[in-house]
Order: structure tokens, then C-alpha cells, then sequence
């Protein structure tokens, strides 16, 4: 995350790291529900198979884990039919653990149609690059949601789709960047109830003096999947 | 495994049954330099990496055609291939580096297109490593004809190269915007969506994903008998098989959106069963089965169950469904799994979820982060 801060430990309990062999962390993720957890597609390039990965949740640095880190296998990767490697379009998986745990907060998907609304603020959160170095402690940035179409007057080299969300800043000055992908991005309601809207996708060449927001898969727009793959897993055994 | 006989100690890529040389050619499949003068490769490539689905999904292979629509060298394109996937000796199964020259020219008049965006020229690709041209080693020139742009790229009428998602994009790319020219459907293989100027892929139609603005491409796609349902990817299921628990249609279609909450009052468990709306019926019933309803509609814990009576003079009217004594057997299976055909007591069920999935909270300590004091 460029321009943030250190987030406070389990500021963020929905934030999960990816990480594969000794590559260690390699993207975020974000829990949904007891064994699930959401990510972006673009991370299993390469490393499509489960037992390449673990998730580990629970964690605030990435090289103290602490005593509430918890690890977990993988039992399956369900990345989108429609994944798109060449525009980055339909970049999400939902990603089943191989067991649950009594111990999770994980965040709310939201609702059919639900969005949050242009120049509204939300969080984004991760252990990706911040534009010097790679941190080892979750950092949090806030950043400002942006319209579809001012977003397309940024990317002139890339088409936004209605499967993608941006936000940021004109200057780029709070933004996610390598090793965020599949991190979070979430809004709080007025309940204090914290949604996902977004999972860091792409952007600008987040270290160089390109500027402009980040782009992230539209979550509301995969919420039917999402569940329909959670059911046809969970309850139509082969 | 470089020199030609090697020691197969941990290299993953050599042959541990023997110390033969393990270097083998390898057909190109990266799409961007599928237009080469040549199609076989080996890895490991000029840039550190190990097999060409690591030089896809690589920086380099997004920085350069990038970089080649600035057309700041003709022959960038055919130079990032040599790197990215080298040219394989067949006979000496030896890789076939590019010219010192070739390498320079492309530095030379790229490098400084990528500091104004404050990027580097990729460090692996230092000139000093390759051969002099017209040495006693072999290198690699760009032949007359080779083509300056990639398969992923489209090539503007005037020569230059522009992404080939940028086609047909209602923006001017293009020195001479023949980008945004001839951008009919058909005139692109496409196939235009009825009532709007949509085009989609051919394969895209019937997939089971709406792209067209009116649905059009998933309307029609299938013609199943009277006693058939189509499912989401257009196959013809038995009615008797639709939402019993099991999976008929390859995309599992036929079982989904069978258990609801459905009536005016918006909370009659419902069960959409051989494709006939059925009541859940009262008789056996327990907090498990609410439990595990709920669970299979995504919502929270249910705070209680009330037993419903059907509407007068409905009972006769109503499809009713029980729960199967044994259900509890069955670990892991849908509601729609553990029902059987009948009804004694004419009463539904309704669970009540008061506290929807418990979600989005955080931990309790701590200042809010929007009202930190400045």
C-alpha cells in the first residue's frame, strides 16, 4: 500500500495472506465465511494447484505471525470461468480452506446491486509493496471510490469493465501495489458493518511516476457466483 | 542444466535418472512471439526465468508491448522475444542469444522512454553478455520482413503498433486512427448483438454468461422436451431430476435456488422440488433442519421456528413436503437431499433469522479510524 499506514493489530481480521512454498506471501485474501475465502485470479497463474498454497489469517506481521496466526490448507481453487489474463477482466476465485475454525470475523459480501457511492471513502489493506520497500506489518490506506468513467479517462491502455471498481487518487498518492493483490477493499455502513466492494486487481505501475487509481474486481458484481460456488461445494457432493 | 553433459545433483529441470544433457528445444507457445522467424525456445530464458508460462505471467512481458507502441525502436518487439522465449539450436539444442547490436539500438533509443515514467531498462538484459555480431558465435539479427509488431498487437495502417484491445475501442489510438476504422462486427468475425452495436466473441454465445444488453445471446439455446428444464449452460435435465440433491447438469444448475423463504410474509420455508414449488411441511421438524437451512441460504443463525397453517381451503391446493426420518444420516447434503412426498399436519414451517450472518465486525478496541483526532 503507497501511502499509508501500520494498521493496528486485528484492526482488519477478514485480511488473509496467500502465500505458496518458499515464495512465502505472495497475495492477500479476504475471509468470507468459516472455510472461504476470496481472492483474485491473477495469483494462481502458473500455481494453479491446492497444494502449492496455504492461507494464513490472523496475522498482523508477516515475519512475527504471533500466537493468533492460524494456517490453513487449501482444498480447492475456484478461479472465474471467464478470467481474462490479457485485459485483467472476471479476476476473482473463491478459494475453499480444508478446514474452519471457531475463531474468524470474517467480512460481509455485499448485497445484489449494492455499490458504494463515487468520492465515498473506504479501506484498502495489505503487505504489498510501498513504493521503497516490502513491509512486514498489515499496512491500511484510505482511499476515495471513483466512477467508471473518470476511471477509463486514466487507463487509455486498458478497457474498465462493469466487472471492476476504482479508487483512489488523482496522484496516486494512497494506492495498493504488487503483493496486494486480492487484498480487501471495504466500506463501513452506518451499523458499523464492514463490506467488501473490491479485491485489488490492477493498476498503473504503482512505483513508477505513472499516476492514477487503482482498480479492483467489482465484488457486488460476483456475489451470485461467489454464493452459488460456496453452495455447489458445500452441499452437492459428487 | 547449461553445459551439455550435466550433473543432475537438484536442478529440477534435468533428467535425475541420468546425467545426459537435459537442455531440450521446446515449441514457442507465448503469444506474443508466436510470429518469429523461428518456433523453438529453452529455458531457462535471458531474463531469469524458468518456463514459458513464468515469461507470461512476467513484468516484462506486459512492460514491452507496451513499450513498442511508442515506436521508439523497430525492431523492439523481435528483440523482447529473443529474450523472453531465445531461439533453440535444434542440432546443438544450445539457445541462440541476440546480437550486442541488436541489444544496444533497442536500449539506446527505448531506455529513456521508460525513465520518463520512472521505470528501468529490465536489468537481466545487460548487452555486454551477448556476442559481437559477425563473430565466431552465432547471434540473432532481425531478418528483412520480420514483423515489428506481436500477435497481441494490432498494426495501424501507418506501421505502428497499438495493444489489440485498443481495436475497436472508441478511442483514437492510432497515428492515423485506423484503429477505429471498419469496427462493424462482422467486419471483426464478430457477432453483433440484436438491437445494439454490441459485438461478442461467436463462442460466447449460449456459454451461460449474458454479454448482450437484452440477454439475446442466452435466449433460445436450447430445446428441451415437455417433461425436460434447461439449465444454465443450455442441457436438458428431467424434471424428476431437478433440485433432488444431486447434480444433473455439468454446471450443477439444476440444483440451485431450490430451498427459499418465499410467501407474503416472506418467510415460508419453500422447496422448488422436480420442478414443482412444494411447502415444507411442519411434521419431525427441529432446530437442526433450521440450522441447516439458514446455513444453505447464506444467513445467520436462526433465533426461532414458528409453524405456520395454510391458507383455508389451500391444503387440497398445496404441494407438501416432510423431512426424511433419517435425514441426519445424510451429513453434508442439501435440504432438497433429505424430503419425502407427503403431510400429515397441513402446517409450513418458518424460520426467523434475526441476527443476520455475523459479518463485518471488527475487533471492539481502539480509536475509529475516521475520528482519529488531528
Amino acid at each position: 500500500i503507497l501511502g499509508g499506514r501500520v494498521s493496528r493489530r486485528g484492526a482488519w481480521p477478514w485480511q488473509c495472506s496467500l502465500q505458496s512454498g518458499q515464495s512465502g506471501h505472495v497475495c492477500g485474501c479476504v475471509l468470507i465465511a468459516r472455510r472461504w475465502v476470496l481472492t483474485v485470479a491473477h495469483c494462481f497463474e502458473g500455481r494453479e494447484s491446492a497444494d502449492l498454497w496455504k492461507v494464513v489469517l490472523g496475522l498482523s506481521n508477516l515475519d512475527h505471525p504471533g500466537v493468533h496466526s492460524q494456517s490453513r490448507g487449501v482444498r480447492s481453487i475456484i478461479v472465474h470461468p471467464r478470467y481474462n489474463r490479457a485485459v485483467v477482466d472476471y479476476d476473482i476465485s473463491v478459494v475453499q480452506l480444508d478446514s474452519e475454525t471457531p475463531f474468524v470475523r470474517p467480512v460481509c459480501l455485499p448485497q445484489l446491486g449494492q455499490l458504494p457511492s463515487p468520492d465515498s471513502y473506504c479501506y484498502i489493506t495489505g503487505w504489498g509493496h510501498m513504493g521503497n520497500r516490502m513491509p512486514f506489518k498489515l499496512q491500511e490506506g484510505e482511499v476515495r471510490i471513483i466512477s467508471l468513467s473518470q476511471c477509463q479517462s486514466y487507463f487509455d491502455m486498458k478497457t474498465i469493465t462493469p466487472r471492476m471498481l476504482c479508487a483512489g487518487y488523482d496522484a496516486g498518492t494512497v494506492d495498493s501495489c504488487m503483493g496486494d493483490s486480492g487484498g480487501p477493499l471495504v466500506c463501513e455502513d452506518d451499523g458499523g458493518h464492514w463490506t467488501l466492494f473490491g479485491l485489488t486487481s490492477w493498476g498503473s505501475v504503482c512505483f513508477s511516476k505513472v499516476l492514477g487509481p487503482g482498480v479492483y474486481s467489482n465484488v457486488t458484481h460476483f456475489t451470485p457466483w461467489i454464493q452459488q460456488q460456496i453452495y455447489v461445494h458445500t452441499y452437492l457432493s459428487d | 542444466c547449461i553445459s551439455t553433459s550435466c550433473q543432475c545433483v537438484s536442478s529440477s529441470s534435468c533428467d535425475s535418472r541420468n546425467n545426459n544433457s537435459c537442455t531440450r528445444c521446446e515449441p514457442i507457445s507465448l503469444e506474443l512471439c508466436m510470429n518469429l522467424p523461428y518456433n523453438l525456445t529453452s529455458f531457462p530464458n535471458f531474463l531469469g526465468h524458468q518456463s514459458q508460462r513464468e515469461s507470461s505471467v512476467s513484468w516484462e512481458s506486459s512492460l514491452f508491448p507496451a513499450l513498442v507502441q511508442t515506436g521508439c525502436y523497430q525492431y523492439l518487439m523481435f528483440y523482447a522475444c529473443t529474450l523472453l522465449v531465445p531461439k533453440c539450436d535444434p542440432v546443438s539444442l544450445q539457445r541462440v542469444p541476440p546480437c550486442r547490436s541488436l541489444c544496444r539500438h533497442a536500449k539506446e533509443k527505448c531506455e529513456s522512454v521508460l525513465g520518463i515514467v520512472g521505470l528501468q531498462w529490465p536489468e537481466d538484459s545487460d548487452c555486454g553478455q551477448f556476442p559481437e555480431d559477425g563473430g565466431n558465435s552465432t547471434c540473432l539479427l532481425p531478418e528483412e520482413g520480420v514483423d515489428e509488431c506481436s500477435p497481441s498487437h494490432f498494426k495501424c495502417r501507418s506501421g505502428r503498433c497499438v495493444l489489440s484491445t485498443k481495436r475497436c475501442d472508441g478511442h483514437l489510438d492510432c497515428d492515423d486512427h485506423s484503429d477505429e476504422d471498419d469496427c462493424g462486427c462482422s467486419e471483426r468475425a464478430l457477432w453483433e448483438c440484436p438491437g445494439s452495436k454490441v459485438c461478442i466473441k461467436a463462442s460466447m454465445i449460449c456459454d451461460g454468461f449474458p454479454d448482450c444488453p437484452l440477454l439475446v445471446d442466452e435466449a433460445n439455446c436450447s430445446v428441451c422436451s415437455d417433461n425436460e428444464l434447461s439449465c444454465n449452460n443450455h442441457q436438458c435435465v428431467h424434471r424428476t431430476l431437478w433440485c433432488d440433491g444431486k447434480k444433473h447438469c455439468s454446471d450443477s444448475s439444476d440444483e440451485w435456488n431450490c430451498v427459499s423463504l418465499s410467501d407474503q410474509s416472506g418467510s415460508v420455508l419453500t422447496v422448488f422440488r422436480t420442478a414443482a414449488e412444494y411447502q415444507v411441511c411442519a411434521d419431525e421438524w427441529n432446530h437442526e433442519l433450521s440450522r441447516l437451512t439458514c446455513s444453505q441460504l447464506g444467513l445467520g443463525v436462526p433465533s426461532s421456528v414458528s409453524m405456520v397453517t395454510d391458507q383455508p381451503g389451500a391444503p387440497g391446493r398445496r404441494r407438501w413436503l416432510h423431512v426424511h426420518p433419517e435425514w441426519n444420516l445424510r451429513n453434508g447434503s442439501a435440504l432438497q437431499d433429505v424430503i419425502l412426498v407427503c403431510c400429515l399436519s397441513y402446517y409450513g414451517v418458518s424460520p426467523t433469522v434475526v441476527s443476520p450472518s455475523d459479518c463485518g465486525r471488527r475487533a471492539a478496541v481502539g480509536v475509529h479510524p475516521h475520528r482519529k483526532k488531528r
